[in-house]
């Protein structure tokens, strides 16, 4: 369903070229469950942006799908990013002024529920992430972790069919931890295909492969045997 | 030099009152390493900012270095946490518009150092994390571990006695983590106070000791036998 060729990266500093990404080549089949790994700065964050649809690579393709996302207008590429990928930043990205249930909401409004069913359904994924009793907390009066699990509710709210993670369980400990990994098995179980970026090898090991950047490049892509 | 005694903190949220810290005592000697783990939401990250002057108290005292921290002025106050604190946020906390450099080097405008010195102290505080070819980027220009050791040199560029670091490798893949926490340990070394907020068990090991936390009160405090 992903097949990225000769994928390149490059951000212009002044005079200096920044190769965020080199050569990177991948394919990624329904239903696979990918963990990627690499030593900070080597591109896995920047990587996901462009499977992501959230940016475009300097150079090589990426085919979504059977579809080549550069020739794609606005409006597909809208709707991809709001149906059919789920994505949980790094940096959480949530919206400071909105609790957590309208941060949770905003893409089935995009998706035109009405306004009770998308509290209906904010609430259930919420419930879904441990923060039943936190839903009208905004940002900055909830805990690291709980934040991250509101990037995450958010990311799931549409049940989309692939979702990418970016250091999901940073700021969890391994008890919250556990919990968010059943819930992402759980829905490759349902079929899903999921892509997590994660630098803890106990996280990784619940993926069936495991690529490895290194300075913008594929270093390794290993099966993992105990799935 | 840190000494707490019965510290709760309370927010009103309409009818509702969070308990985000219940009833915590507790002594850090000079010079002693302590780790602080706890579920997502047991309340580290509030009581780091009681800890780092940053926040009050609802109830109880805090005496550092014998002094009762809710009788001092706010020049004094100001003072302690330019120069006497190094704070990690666990959410980094950069000024968005400005590069690494001048995000390292803004607690030394405070200190009285001139333009020169400061930018020649903020690069080498910045080499020490492994990002002197990154020090022209803004905060949106660089990875999410970069942004983390950025907040990590930030905070030690002043030469603190007492560090407090909420979750600094939880961006970082494990060799980049292994280079941070040889710092903290050379820092520790020198002298000075280290007080990290982890949920990953080999960053906690550490320390000398690990206060666990659960639900706004200490459930226990361990000596770590392996140091
Ligand atoms: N301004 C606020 N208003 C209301 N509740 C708050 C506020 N700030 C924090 N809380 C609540 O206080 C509790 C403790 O928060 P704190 O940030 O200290 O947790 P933590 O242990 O650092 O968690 P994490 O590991 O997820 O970072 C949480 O349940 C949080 O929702
Ligand atoms: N807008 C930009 N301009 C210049 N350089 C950039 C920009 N964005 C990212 N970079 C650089 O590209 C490289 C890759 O960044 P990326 O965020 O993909 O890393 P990462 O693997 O996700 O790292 P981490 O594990 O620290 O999150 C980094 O060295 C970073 O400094
Ligand atoms: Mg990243
Ligand atoms: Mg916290």
């Amino acid at each position: 369903v992903i097949h990225l060729e000769h994928i390149s990266k490059v951000y212009q500093m002044g005079t200096v070229q920044i190769h965020a990404l080199r050569d990177v080549s991948l394919d990624i089949l329904p239903n696979q469950y990918v963990a990627i790994m690499g030593s900070s700065g080597s591109g896995k964050s920047t990587l996901m942006n462009i499977l992501g649809c959230l940016d475009s690579p300097s150079g090589g393709s990426y085919h979504l799908s059977g579809n080549d996302v550069s020739n794609m207008k606005d409006k597909e590429l809208a709707r991809i990013r709001n149906q059919e990928i789920g994505f949980v930043f790094q940096t959480f990205n949530l919206m400071p002024r909105s609790t957590a249930l309208d941060n949770v909401a905003l893409p089935l409004v995009y998706a035109g529920y009405s306004q009770k069913a998308r509290r209906n359904k904010a609430k259930e994924v919420l419930e879904s992430v441990g923060l039943g009793n936190r839903y009208n907390h905004k940002p900055n009066e909830l805990s690291g972790g709980q934040r991250q699990r509101v990037a995450i509710a958010r990311a799931l709210v549409n049940h989309p069919s692939i979702i990418l993670a970016d250091e999901p369980t940073g700021n969890l400990d391994s008890t919250t931890s556990y919990e968010i990994m059943s819930l992402f098995d759980e829905l490759h179980r349902q079929g899903n295909t999921i892509i997590v970026v994660t630098h803890e090898e106990d996280i990784a090991n619940y993926a069936q492969s495991i690529v490895r950047l290194k300075d913008g490049n594929v270093e390794s892509i290993e099966e993992n045997t105990e799935r």
